[in-house]
């Protein structure tokens, strides 16, 4: 069972999670723009944009996160952000978004210049997060553990970003043991899209390029 | 507007932000 302080985190991470979305004229545009590459691009460009200033507010809102030094928080975020974008963006593609945006999200970035050998890796992280049928308090709490990585780049006191990190792992062990009591696996399979999160961020930084050259 | 600001401009700005209600 989660004692009264992990309960009490689990709550704060889960309220942040689900306070801090992409703005709602946001999700408008995704299904008004008309479809061409350029605006796909364009507005995929957007989303992203957006995307990190909710990421940096929900973040503020992770305990202890902002006592950290500021430099660390800033290399934190600067690591994690396209991580927690393709995890975040992941939740498009199982039920929680509305009749229908996920097919128009899905034919944007299919045609929006992004070459091929990283739209099939992409998908298929997002068909292997649909597959574990993760609830949102496993979403939050991934998110979480995926900015609070202390092996990023620059971080100066790894120590202290650790023992952030672990205390929402061990909640998140709990979790995973209250939510899916017949899957013994499924906290390693959950760890599992970490590393898996880790390969789409290194292409990452090639799709961009090849994304700016065409 | 934000989108070409670069990525560690974009989180500087939203973490001197306040966390608006």
């Amino acid at each position: 069972e989660l004692n009264q302080d992990q309960q009490a985190l689990l709550s704060y991470i889960l309220d942040a999670y689900n306070k801090h979305r992409i703005p709602p004229d946001m999700a408008k545009k995704l299904l008004q723009e008309q479809f061409s590459t350029e605006e796909n691009f364009l507005l995929l460009t957007e989303m992203a944009t957006s995307h990190v200033q909710v990421l940096v507010e929900f973040t503020k809102n992770i305990p202890g996160f902002q006592s950290l030094d500021h430099e660390d928080q800033i290399a934190l975020l600067k690591g994690s952000a396209v991580e927690a974008m393709f995890l975040r963006s992941a939740q498009a593609f199982t039920r929680k978004m509305p009749h229908g945006h996920t097919e128009v999200l899905e034919e944007r970035i299919r045609k929006s210049g992004i070459s091929e050998e990283f739209i099939v890796p992409m998908f298929n992280f997002y068909k292997s997060i649909g597959e574990l049928q993760m609830m949102q308090e496993e979403h939050a709490l991934l998110t979480a553990i995926t900015i609070l990585s202390p092996d990023r780049p620059y971080i100066r006191d790894q120590q202290a970003v650790e023992l952030l990190q672990e205390a929402m792992l061990e909640v998140l062990r709990k979790v995973c043991k209250l939510k899916h009591p017949q899957e013994p696996q499924h906290f390693a399979r959950l760890l599992g899209r970490l590393t898996e999160l880790r390969t789409l961020h290194h292409h990452h930084a090639e799709m961009l390029e090849s994304w700016r050259m065409s | 507007p934000a989108s070409n600001l670069g990525l560690e401009d974009i989180i500087r700005k939203a973490l001197m932000g306040t966390v608006e209600e």
